[in-house]
């Protein structure tokens, strides 16, 4: 069973990054083999998790434009389970070079499939675009989870976000589900936090994680330390959140 | 004499939007003569400034893509001195239309050519990334304006950012100048802030703008309302800081 999940939202800042890798960690933490793609020119996730420039020789990039066999490129990360496909600067370019390619869009969805059944989830962390990058991760992905800001800019981007899934479920992936909402940093001081909640709920429903990340300074701390908060500081409010969100991940198992 | 600032910075919800729209009501209170282009699909400066999706017929799309004259697109806001350029979804098609473009990255210097004179500054919100919509305003630009949260991941990408500069200074756009460095979302409570205010300060030296936009929630509350901070709370912390930051950029006039 090996599930292929996209975190996604074209809107900048919302926790993508910071979800992709602290997910991805505690899954390893409950043992499932975890795979996580940075498909972030920006290359957050690679940092987050401690592989600085020196550490991407190879990465997403030469798996997508010179079709390099994954199994060759990930690399081992502090926690048993889990292996890391860095990115790097060079993944700009990729969004133009894909534009000639013959089926651009599914060129991430072929890459990955060699490796699939080698994981029990495979996260990409995707760039604040609905770019190439974006739409290849999309038709790759069985889900997308979707971080919101508890601000009212993500509230209104997520119809753009949900269109564009859309046409990829009619276009490039039947399959595509969503995996979740997640509502992150979230303060409990403020009107707006609450005010973006109620209208989440209302607009999504179950789709609407139980867990909210509440916003927490350890998890933009543990980045410049090059740490997942489960390394950083298990004992953090952004430890405890995330560790629900996984388990809430899991259940979905059944 | 008539200035165009680049708002940009590759790394997502650094507040970019933010400062384009609330400097550029504050300039129009000086009686500046101000036009914000929004440049960005996610259309935030749009809505941040009261423009819904209905009133967004004519955009920046329709300017780049199809040749029209900005004379016809720009629209009338609240402030006598401050006009806009709206944009909206179709944005996101033009990074790749723009591709087999000749001179595809000097597309909106030229569609902005004809307006320059009518303005004293004219400041175009960027999108989250370094593609061709980026490109192009650093092309157009005489300056460039660069938010930067706060936070590790916003100061990490930043020489990825400079590089770009330093290409489209070689390549596109000899005379682009750095406008500064802009340090936003300030919480005088937390050590990073004061760490990544350090950074920033040993980093630019005389780049970084005296002026630090403190986090308020005064500011995140404003885009609810369609408005800027300006006419929703001119007593807030975010209005002193913004029209501080004008007086900078006032000085800078001489
Ligand atoms: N729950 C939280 N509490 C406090 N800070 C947070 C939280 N989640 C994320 N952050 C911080 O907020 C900033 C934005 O988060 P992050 O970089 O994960 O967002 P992103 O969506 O990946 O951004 P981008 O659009 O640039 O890829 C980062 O500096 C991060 O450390
Ligand atoms: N000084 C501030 N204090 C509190 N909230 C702020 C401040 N500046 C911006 N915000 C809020 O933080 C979020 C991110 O800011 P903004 O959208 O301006 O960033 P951006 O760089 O334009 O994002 P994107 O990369 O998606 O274009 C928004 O919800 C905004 O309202
Ligand atoms: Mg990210
Ligand atoms: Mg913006």
């Amino acid at each position: 069973m090996s599930k292929i999940i996209a975190v996604a939202n074209q809107k900048g800042g919302v926790g993508k990054t910071t979800t992709a890798v602290n997910l991805a960690c505690f899954l390893a933490a409950a043992e499932r083999k975890t795979l996580v793609v940075d498909v972030d020119p920006q290359a957050n996730a690679s940092s987050g998790l401690g592989f600085g420039p020196e550490n991407r020789e190879k990465t997403t990039y030469e798996m997508m434009i010179d079709h390099v066999d994954p199994r060759d490129i990930y690399q081992d990360t502090e926690l048993d389970f889990l292996k890391l496909i860095p990115s790097d600067i060079r993944l700009v370019g990729a969004e133009i070079e894909l534009v000639p390619f013959e089926n651009r869009e599914k060129v991430l969805k072929k890459s990955l499939q060699p490796i699939r059944d080698d994981f029990d989830y495979i996260l990409m962390d995707c760039p604040p675009s609905l770019g190439l990058l974006t739409l290849n991760s999309l038709t790759a992905a069985d889900s997308v989870l979707v971080p919101i800001q508890c601000e009212y800019y993500a509230l209104e981007g997520i119809s753009q976000l949900l269109n564009t899934v859309r046409l990829v479920q009619k276009h490039l992936n039947h399959g595509l589900q969503i995996e979740g909402i997640l509502l992150t940093m979230f303060d409990s001081r403020l009107n707006l936090s609450k005010q973006v909640r109620d209208e989440a709920l209302k607009f999504f429903g179950e789709k609407l994680f139980k867990t909210t990340i509440r916003r927490n300074v350890k998890l933009s701390e543990a980045p410049s330390f090059g740490r997942p908060i489960i390394l950083y500081d298990i004992t953090s409010y952004g430890a405890e959140d995330y560790l629900s969100l996984t388990q809430e991940i899991i259940n979905h198992e059944q």
